[in-house]
């Protein structure tokens, strides 16, 4: 089972996006790929046309104890493609979850015992308790990095986050790597945000970016990943190399 | 004093970039302003041109009472305005205000006895603690919405948190209004959202749109807000605009 995180503390980079369109592309070959939200905003449920009335409970109840992760767990209009979909009591996980025994390890234990071929955990934006217990079940790290200069200033805060939970809870952790999104080739400033990026982390830059495309921020009105709402737009077809890329990074590491 | 929060738990939709522009406008009026970053991210103190180093305390030293905010606040380029910036521990607050007495007070109390015309608080992307505090220190609450399906979304909860804190905690907290951001009008998308906003929040929708602009994007590597970096672009046009809408509304409420 490969577990992964997409974290970014910088708000609106495109977490989400790429959760819900990584999870379809690895649903598309095959895997079955389990998509945890972990955002109170529930944006990758909604984004998977799960709506708020549809949700059995979700991560919170699991955190919890009031249910099992088979009994929360949903399945999408994607095949093998399954979704442990986020309520809005998870906000009061982060102020609860502190002071709960080995609170730190709570995501872990849930996946302990099931058996899907990948894990995606979806992140709010912040570095609060919930990124941290996802970045502690996981195997890896994927960066979204949107194409400007704040999104630029955060990843020192980023990555240091990231050395500190490898150092001192998790040492499988690795980077799988940094995606760039909404990138617009058009723009000189999303051209100099890649060339610092490549200069200070070049083994982590994927070779693909994502391209800012209205086909990506319409897909989620439809419940739909843009993979299934217009498979032959330029995001999607960046979703796909992207999968591509990750999986042969995977095997090679 | 005019204290306003500018607050949307849904990340990039413009929340800084509004407080940043929104400050400069009204201190180019002639009137004290004082800008307060509490995001541990810290964007409002960089996009203003205050380096990490350059921050001798911040809203975390104050809360603690370390320091008082005459100590910690700090001049910026722009004349009359000033910024009591952030600093990475600011993050520990989210856990430890919850536990400290009249700790959803802490932000009102820094502000008594001091005289400045205008205080804008910029928020982290999230309904935590520090976002409430704010929002119970203040008089208006403006909230910046991407025109987009999944900021749409995040607006239920956030006019029931607005609700929550008027009845119980603030009844002076009034909704101040809702501003359209990176707003693109060659987008179907964006007109659909606009349309959806004005039919729900018709009292509440400002006239002004701020225009999705690279210049917007370009301003804060410069450390300067973009009215000052590019006055005549149709950004910094459209936050001259919204700032006397907002002093006309705030005479009339
Ligand atoms: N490649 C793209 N082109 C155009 N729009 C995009 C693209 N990727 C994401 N978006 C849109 O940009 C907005 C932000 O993306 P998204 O919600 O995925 O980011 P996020 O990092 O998950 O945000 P948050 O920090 O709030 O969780 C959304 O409205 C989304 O539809
Ligand atoms: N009108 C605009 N045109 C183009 N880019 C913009 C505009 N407004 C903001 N931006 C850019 O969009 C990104 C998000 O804006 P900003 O950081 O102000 O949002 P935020 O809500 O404060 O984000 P967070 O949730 O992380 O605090 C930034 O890189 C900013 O420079
Ligand atoms: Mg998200
Ligand atoms: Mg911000």
């Amino acid at each position: 089972m490969t577990v992964m995180t997409i974290a970014n503390q910088k708000g609106g980079v495109g977490k989400t996006t790429t959760a819900i369109n990584l999870a379809t592309a690895m649903a598309a070959i095959n895997k079955r790929v389990l998509l945890i939200d972990l955002d109170p905003q529930g944006n990758a449920s909604t984004g998977l046309g799960i709506s708020a009335s549809e949700r059995r409970g979700g991560v919170y109840q699991v955190i919890t104890g009031e249910q099992t992760l088979s009994e929360s767990v949903v399945s999408t209009s994607v095949p093998n493609l399954y979704v442990l979909p986020s309520t809005q009591d998870l906000s009061a996980s982060e102020v609860e979850l502190p002071h709960v025994d080995e609170g730190l390890y709570v995501l872990k234990k849930i996946l302990n015992g099931h058996d899907f071929d990948f894990v995606i955990f979806d992140c709010p934006p912040s570095l609060g308790f919930l990124t941290i217990n996802a970045l502690i079940a996981s195997q890896y790290i994927l960066i979204p990095l949107q194409a400007e200069f704040f999104a630029l200033e955060g990843m020192t805060q980023l990555l240091r986050t990231f050395r500190r939970i490898h150092n001192n809870y998790n040492p499988d952790l690795e980077i799988l790597g940094i995606i760039l999104t909404m990138y617009d080739s058009r723009n000189a400033l999303a051209q100099h945000v890649e060339e610092e990026v490549r200069s200070y982390f070049p083994e982590h830059l994927f070779d693909s970016k994502i391209p800012r495309s209205t086909r990506v921020s319409e897909a989620p009105s439809h419940g739909l990943p843009v993979m299934v709402y217009d498979v032959k737009s330029h995001g999607s077809m960046a979703y796909i190399r992207l999968a591509k890329e990750i999986l042969h990074k995977i095997r090679g590491m």
